[in-house]
């Protein structure tokens, strides 16, 4: 059972890097086969895991024909089954050289098919936009997990990126689900975001997860030193909420 | 005298926005003249002083010929002096529409030619990308602020950015300067803050701003009120530490 998750919200800053390495690194660390795609040419995920970005195989690689898929993808001794193919700054020039294709979105989902099924969870880190390559990403991806940090701004982005997910399913890609909304960056002493995450819950209950993900400075400082949370500091509250996160989302898998 | 600064950084989450409202409502406070013009399809600048997006006039209106740039702006009677041209989420449109263009980096610069003078101060809020409405800001630019959590991937980030902004110097806007850099959203309890801040002043210790702007609640919660914190409350941090910004702005001009 193969699931390619889109990891996505155009909202900048709200964890979606920080939630596709440690939701990933958790569940390979509950023995599961773990592919994290870094689309962004940002590169974040690729530089949080300590590769060495631009001088690597990566997806852009792949798409230029410098390299195969199973060239572009590292695997790290610590955690065996979690993998990764790069971005790099290049992949900022995909987006200007797919517009002139005729299947311009379909990329990244024709790119990972031949390696889908050696993989249980394929988690797709997506840059702050709704361009090109997000799109290409929603295109191929069999749900999207959308991470919220619960602030003013939040709300209106919520609405645009239900838009744009109603546009891609009516397209694209029908079978496009919503895996669920992750509260992440969560201070709970604040009134802000209690009151938005009420707000949320009146809208979409069924929709977000029960595990949220605490404000917590060993996740900020863990990419620093390439590992994902789990392996800098496993007993820290962010190692342990991505950890419950990934047993909910596969006790929902079972339910299914 | 009039100068037009792009508020940019394409790491998302940053306090670009932030920093638009409220570094451009303190200069307003001290009787300057002050546009904010939202150039991010996210419109959260436009939102954050409670501006009905996609119901008014706005910056893609200006575009599509549907009013005239004077119809776009917005003022506030509580500080008459601070005006915005809102954003709507066609502008998204915008990107591909222009794409074809001959001139497509100059939009937002000829469209402010005509209003330049009748203001001290144009920002530009950018979204959290290096795409063309970003380069196009960077192109109609006299100088770029740029607002920096500091923490891991803001080193990478501002590499990053640097070589756009050599880029654009050498064919868009050779007078593109750099303002400065902006420590936002900083916990000074953090040792990660503080090793990011002096890893960047050890690189470009003319670029940085003395003020830094902390974490303060007050800071989030004045856009769910349509307001810039120095209306919402005047005496928090984050409302004096965009003053002192505002007025470090103004005491390096003179200098000049
Ligand atoms: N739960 C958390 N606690 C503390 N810091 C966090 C947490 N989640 C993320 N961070 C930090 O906050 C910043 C933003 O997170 P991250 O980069 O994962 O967001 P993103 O949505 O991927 O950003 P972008 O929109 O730029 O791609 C990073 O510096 C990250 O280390
Ligand atoms: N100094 C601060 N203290 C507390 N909260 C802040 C501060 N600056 C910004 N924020 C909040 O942090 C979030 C991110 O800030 P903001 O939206 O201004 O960043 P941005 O760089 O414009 O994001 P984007 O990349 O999505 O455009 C917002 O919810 C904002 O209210
Ligand atoms: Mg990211
Ligand atoms: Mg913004």
């Amino acid at each position: 059972m193969s699931k390619i998750i889109s990891i996505t919200n155009q909202k900048g800053g709200v964890g979606k890097t920080t939630t596709a390495l440690n939701l990933g690194a958790s569940l390979a660390a509950a023995e599961k086969k773990v592919l994290v795609v870094d689309t962004d040419p940002q590169a974040n995920a690729s530089l949080g895991l300590g590769i060495e970005i631009d001088k690597t195989n990566n997806l852009y690689g792949v798409f230029a024909g410098r390299c195969s898929i199973q060239q572009a993808i590292f695997t790290f001794p610590d955690l065996p089954v979690f993998h990764i193919i790069p971005s790099s700054r290049d992949l900022s020039g995909l987006e200007v050289e797919l517009a002139g294709y005729e299947d311009k979105f379909s990329f990244i989902g024709e790119t990972l098919n031949s390696i889908k099924s050696s993989y249980d969870y394929i988690f797709l880190d997506t840059p702050p936009t709704l361009g090109l390559l997000t799109i290409n990403a929603l295109a191929a991806a069999d749900s999207i997990l959308v991470t919220m940090q619960p602030e003013f701004y939040a709300l209106d982005g919520l609405n645009r990126l239900l838009d744009t997910i109603r546009r891609v399913q009516g397209s694209l890609n029908q079978a496009l689900s919503i895996e669920g909304i992750v509260f992440t960056l969560v201070d709970y002493r604040l009134r802000l975001a209690r009151e938005v995450m009420e707000e949320v819950n009146k809208f979409f209950p069924q929709l977000i997860f029960k595990t949220i993900i605490p404000r917590n400075i060993r996740l900020a400082e863990a990419p620093s030193y390439g590992k994902p949370a789990i392996l800098y500091e496993a007993t820290s509250s962010g190692a342990t909420s991505y950890m419950s996160l990934a047993l909910e989302l596969l006790e929902r898998e079972q339910k299914q």
